[in-house]
């Protein structure tokens, strides 16, 4: 996941909806809210994680289309190392 | 168990070893009890909850980790089994709903998925059953209870996140929770499934928008609940029939276990609202699990005096 962010996206209008299933579909992405891309509507707002090697295109197909982003987070490796436990650390072990 | 921390997440044989040790250390109260084996072989094992009476009681499902990567699901199931401990002795409420009401809780549901997610691939999601030769795996266990399945908010291409495996209860996963709950369907008062993330009580049902006979009932009891749970922490979580405030989907275990006569059946989804979705910082497991614990039981509380 080194480099992957998630992103917030808006859709506004039914177009931006189109545009952003396309993406979905020739980027694969992740979307985890909400699952599916046919479940994308407008005025509703998207998570996506998107694969470090697809940020470039996906955000400029987003810049293309008029439709507002937003970074959730800005590496999700560096997120989830935080939030593993850390080696030798105190909690209990079997 | 001595020097476990609640405020860590921890791998599956911590788990395991955890109910072993919270049943040998409060055996007047807890008995571990096996369900079933997980699709790679490993054992299900389900902790009851239950004061010693001569008198017929109701059950309190609760299950959590059904999928892999929503972490804070089974440390909140621990949580809660840790609360209802230290406390039954002097809370008046816990005390109160123990008479009447037997608690049966799956910390993990998902036992080979939530392995994975640790070893190998930490959001993975679903089980892992290999589907078309080995090529692919892994079945949404939350796609694939009977009742609705595979009509809706599902995809049958088992590389998808939301596979609804080949048949209804085709994964022995939810065949073994099935198995359980259908025998024992009439002494079922409420089945919680804990799930992240997003902030909401769901209600039945997701595969279609028509309310449930109890939707009133339903109602009532959750938005208790969402309000006693915004008073621990100030969250604020949302309320409704899963079709309607969320999206559809079919094949869930909440709709299976209405649809069966159990009367009250709600998915919550724990912190947060997406700033950290599935990867929830450990910082955050107490008070997601202190306001989460205040709803669950002002659910059995309504539910107990029902």
């Amino acid at each position: 996941y080194d480099g992957d962010q998630v992103l917030r996206v808006l859709p506004q209008t039914s177009e931006h909806v189109k545009q952003l299933q396309q993406l979905c579909d020739t980027l694969l992405l992740d979307l985890w809210k909400p699952l599916l891309p046919e479940d994308i509507q407008a005025g509703e707002e998207l998570h996506i994680r998107v694969p470090a090697s697809s940020l470039q295109e996906l955000k400029g197909g987003l810049n293309q289309h008029l439709i507002s982003y937003a970074v959730l987070i800005r590496d999700v490796q560096e997120q989830l190392d935080s939030s593993m436990p850390r080696e030798g650390s105190s909690h209990w072990r079997v | 168990p001595e020097g476990y921390s609640y405020n860590v997440y921890h791998p599956m044989e911590e788990i395991y070893h955890w109910m072993y040790q919270i049943k040998e250390s409060n055996s007047e109260l807890v008995t571990q009890h096996y369900l079933g084996m997980t699709y790679e072989n490993r054992p299900m094992y389900y902790l009851k909850i239950s004061q010693p009476s001569n008198k017929a009681k109701k059950i309190i499902w609760m299950d959590c980790g059904i999928h892999a990567r929503e972490w804070i699901s089974p440390a909140f199931c621990q949580w809660f089994v840790k609360e209802i401990l230290q406390n039954y002795k002097t809370d008046p409420k816990i005390k109160s709903f123990l008479q009447n009401l037997d608690v049966y809780i799956l910390p993990v549901l998902n036992i080979d998925g939530y392995i994975y997610s640790w070893t190998t691939e930490r959001l993975w999601r679903k089980s892992r059953s290999a589907h078309v030769n080995g090529t692919c795996f892994g079945t949404d266990l939350n796609r694939n209870f009977n009742g609705s399945w595979g009509s809706i908010g599902v995809s049958h291409n088992c590389s998808s996140l939301i596979f609804c495996g080949t048949g209804p209860e085709s994964e022995p996963e939810t065949k073994a929770v099935a198995r359980f709950i259908e025998k024992r369907k009439s002494d079922v008062l409420c089945f919680l499934t804990i799930h992240s993330y997003g902030q909401y009580i769901l209600t039945p049902y997701g595969y279609k928008t028509d309310l449930a006979s109890n939707h009133q009932d339903l109602v009532e009891a959750a938005e208790k609940a969402a309000v006693a749970l915004k008073e621990k922490h100030g969250t604020n979580f949302t309320v409704g029939p899963t079709s309607l405030v969320l999206y559809k989907n079919s094949g869930s275990s909440r709709d299976w276990a209405h649809m069966i006569g159990i009367p009250f059946s709600y998915t919550f989804e724990l912190r947060d609202k997406g700033a950290y979705g599935f990867i929830l910082p450990p910082d955050q497991i107490q008070p997601t699990c202190e306001e989460t614990t205040t709803a669950v039981m002002t659910i059995i509380e309504y539910v107990n005096q029902k």
